[in-house]
């Protein structure tokens, strides 16, 4: 339940 | 990565150099929403603030520096260099409209409630409705020069061919992200009656007119 997400995309 | 994502950002860089080239070569910025790329300025400012904080590619980090430079570049441009030739009086859509709105959703839709994460989602929520002062200003004006349709035309390409690299993803990854998939559906929908005029028009050499 990690607080922050690896956005990936431009 | 896949071929959609790879010939969306490549859309993306394009629609963004044609307009830096045109108002560069043509020397003035006329036709052209100095809000619009404000806003644009500010989604990727606000997205993009993750270059300090992470790491995806090298491709991912100078993208991201491109499509900032850039942006800042065209404001300046059209606010400093060539202000003589920006058109106050057709670009008058009140963007605070978009801004306090997608601000507002950002803080109660998102995936994590922290400063990053909804000034990501505050940025996704702006990119889909940054392009209205220009397809405002372009009714308004009631046509546009066949450079400025051929940037709306590759800058509306660009969400259109995410949303297929998004089905891609979902078919062979499982990967699916519903605040930009929304929002990028959102997005794309708005360019569709501009996507109809300049298919039906433009690429019959008609000048793009849209109905005032």
């Amino acid at each position: 339940h990690e607080e922050t997400i690896l956005h990936d995309e431009l | 990565m896949n071929i959609f994502r790879l010939t969306g950002d490549l859309a993306h860089l394009i629609a963004i150099i044609i307009l830096l080239h045109k108002i560069w070569k043509s020397r003035s910025c006329a036709g052209i929403s100095g809000k619009s790329q404000v806003l644009f300025a500010l989604v990727y400012t606000t997205r993009y603030l993750d270059l300090v904080t992470s790491y995806v590619s090298i491709y991912n980090t100078f993208m991201k520096f491109v499509f900032l430079a850039t942006s800042y570049a065209t404001i300046y441009l059209i606010y400093v260099k060539f202000k003589a030739t920006y058109d106050h009086n057709h670009d008058t859509f009140r963007i605070e409209f978009l801004i306090l709105p997608s601000l507002a959703l950002a803080l109660l839709i998102n995936h994590y409630f922290n400063f990053l994460e909804v000034l990501w989602t505050f940025s996704i929520y702006l990119e889909s409705v940054a392009i209205l002062p220009q397809l405002f200003m372009v009714s308004k004006t009631g046509e546009a020069e066949s450079i400025t349709s051929h940037y709306l035309f590759a800058l509306g390409s660009y969400r259109a061919l995410y949303i297929l690299n998004w089905i891609y993803r979902y078919a062979t990854e499982g990967h699916y992200d519903l605040i930009a998939i929304v929002a990028g559906v959102v997005q794309t929908v708005l360019y569709c009656d501009f996507f109809y005029l300049y298919i039906t028009k433009v690429l019959k050499g008609k000048k793009l007119q849209l109905p005032a």
